[in-house]
């Protein structure tokens, strides 16, 4: 029990910064340096099923490794790193967030696409909820949503975008 | 594995028979206005693959069938047919689909098929655990408002959340 | 004490449906049928201390009336019709705003933005935070934050939009 | 009365002296990218209203201070001067603008003024009070992330809100 834990939590702990790193880094720089720091810790090693799992990350040229100083926005990245960290140890094959993009501004969500754009593929798949552009125009395929009003139901339209990649 | 469509009946804003298919897109947007059945549909998806429906905003099963209040109230509920709901979701895996079949039908509990055979949940959830997607952990879905909390939660709740998935 | 409760409880239970109203109504329309419908409801007539007060809203053309069925955008413009509502008996001098357009669409924006513009006078000030267009280009001025990084500090920039009016 | 700006002093990210005027603008918007420091603004107002740290996100008052971890650590905090903080709020009323300040001073509570004189903080909220500011009833404010929940309180919480605001 505690070796098949022990190998989870090392896998995630070492991808966990090079994932908040790509998702706070320059969008138009591609430099090794850029982005923040994200950790885990085990709060005690002896004993790590009795203790907790610390989550640090710090925003790129920020100073404060808690939580709790982190912005709404801040946060939300921080969040998606951490669960895109741990799903990699054992990849689910879909992924389907909901509205997660809420408090992020136009760079940051930008930031948040390119990297679902980057990492679905055909064994990794995601299915997004989002009011925002600057997320949606980047997928391959929108499933609309509308309310018929006559007959007191939602209903369902889907575009392939890939038609119209560039 | 990739989750090829969905198939709805019944369920919640969807009157009747909705079908949505995602064709070969890695990466899916779900749009539309406020309350015009998005996070319904994400409902529907962790519906279909085994989850409380306290999870899913409703506290009994029942509200998960589609109802217009216009035409009944909840005397209706309980003749076959009307009130019953299902959702399919289609997963190829291997080259070949497998149809997944979680059905509500009138005062009795959930009914899980597997490529149209019942089967028990038990059955039904070590299918999905084979195939990566851990109902229990959780950590391949974001519910709407849910994101920021997953960088906030508590070291413990951390540690519970590597168990799950190791 | 029980008469100062009343007081308020009739005042507030008599705005709140015309305030939600012009929250739900279409935008290019002024017609006085549209818009949704809400209610304060007493659970206990008799003992109004020791019971709550039940809160109704239902969206245009759409049938429940329980919060829970409502979707997060719809959810939010009830909270706000309630907040203003509540406001009304005794107006605070200003209202601060943090992002509470999180969830909402661009026509619940333009429909909140232009509530408070039409509210906003010398004796009702809105200070509003929100990372939309459709929000902050109704405002008479802007207040522009960002973090000057050498002195690791936020600054702020100040715009007044009004010279610029139509 | 209305708001008719700010000075921040070492208040959170705002490192320095800060002045914000609000102008003539009954509609403000502050807007900025993430982690730019909007919400900090919203906290100072907060703070210069008597609120308690608790609900400014931060667990103690020492948090509120400006800090540049690159400088020192929390061994400079109880040097005066270097670790004091305050903001002050100008609000006009009838024609005159009254200066209310809260200032945090190295290891003793706040210290509240109004027009430079020290009051008491019973004081200081029935004066705001006597605007109809509300620090009680909060029905002016709303935090990040906190919209939602004003429709979703249970109805106990709608009475109470209820008793003190009449
Ligand atoms: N059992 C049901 N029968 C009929 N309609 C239902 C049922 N359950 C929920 N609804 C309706 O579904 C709507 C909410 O849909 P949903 O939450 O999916 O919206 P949404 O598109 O996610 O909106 P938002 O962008 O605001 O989050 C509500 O208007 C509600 O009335
Ligand atoms: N005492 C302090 N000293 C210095 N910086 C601080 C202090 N407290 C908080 N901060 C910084 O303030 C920033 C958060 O600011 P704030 O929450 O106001 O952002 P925001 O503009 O509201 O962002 P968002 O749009 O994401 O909500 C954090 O990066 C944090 O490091
Ligand atoms: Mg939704
Ligand atoms: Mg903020």
């Amino acid at each position: 029990r505690r070796e098949v834990f022990e190998k989870a939590f090392d896998y995630v702990s070492e991808h966990i910064e090079p994932i908040y790193r790509e998702l706070t880094k320059n969008p138009n720089s591609t430099a090794e340096l850029s982005g923040g720091n994200a950790s885990l810790t085990l709060e005690d090693e002896d004993e790590p099923f009795d203790a907790g799992i610390k989550y640090h990350a710090t925003p790129p040229l920020k100073r404060f490794k808690d939580m709790e100083y982190l912005s709404g926005g801040e946060k939300t990245v921080a969040a998606l790193a951490l669960l895109f960290a741990i799903n990699s140890y054992q990849p689910s094959p879909f992924f389907i967030l909901d509205e997660v993009d809420a408090a992020l501004d136009v760079t940051n969500i930008e930031r948040i696409a390119n990297y679902i754009r980057k990492h679905s593929n055909s064994d990794i798949q995601f299915i997004v909820i989002s009011l925002k552009n600057s997320m949606f125009e980047k997928s391959d395929a929108l499933v609309g949503i509308h309310r018929q009003q006559q007959e007191n139901s939602s209903r369902v339209v889907t575009l392939d975008l890939s038609q119209y990649a560039d | 594995g990739r989750l090829v469509g969905l198939e709805l009946f019944n369920f919640k804003s969807y009157k009747g028979v909705t079908k949505v298919g995602f064709g070969e897109s890695n990466f899916t947007s779900i749009i539309g206005p406020n309350g015009s059945g998005k996070s319904n549909m994400m409902d529907a998806i962790s519906f279909v693959l085994g989850f409380q429906s306290s999870n899913l905003r409703s506290s009994t099963l029942k509200d998960l069938v589609y109802r217009d209040i216009a035409s009944a109230d909840e005397n209706e509920f309980g003749e076959d047919g009307e009130r019953s709901a299902y959702v399919k979701a289609f997963y190829e895996k291997d080259g070949t689909v497998v149809e997944l079949m979680r059905a509500i039908t009138a005062g009795r509990d959930s009914v899980y098929k597997i490529d149209n055979k019942t089967t028990t949940y038990k059955h039904y959830s070590d299918f999905l655990a084979a195939e990566n997607i851990l109902i229990k952990a959780r950590n391949f879905l974001v519910f709407q408002g849910d994101v920021e909390q997953i960088a906030a939660q508590s070291p413990r709740q951390l540690t519970k959340l590597f168990e799950e998935v190791s």
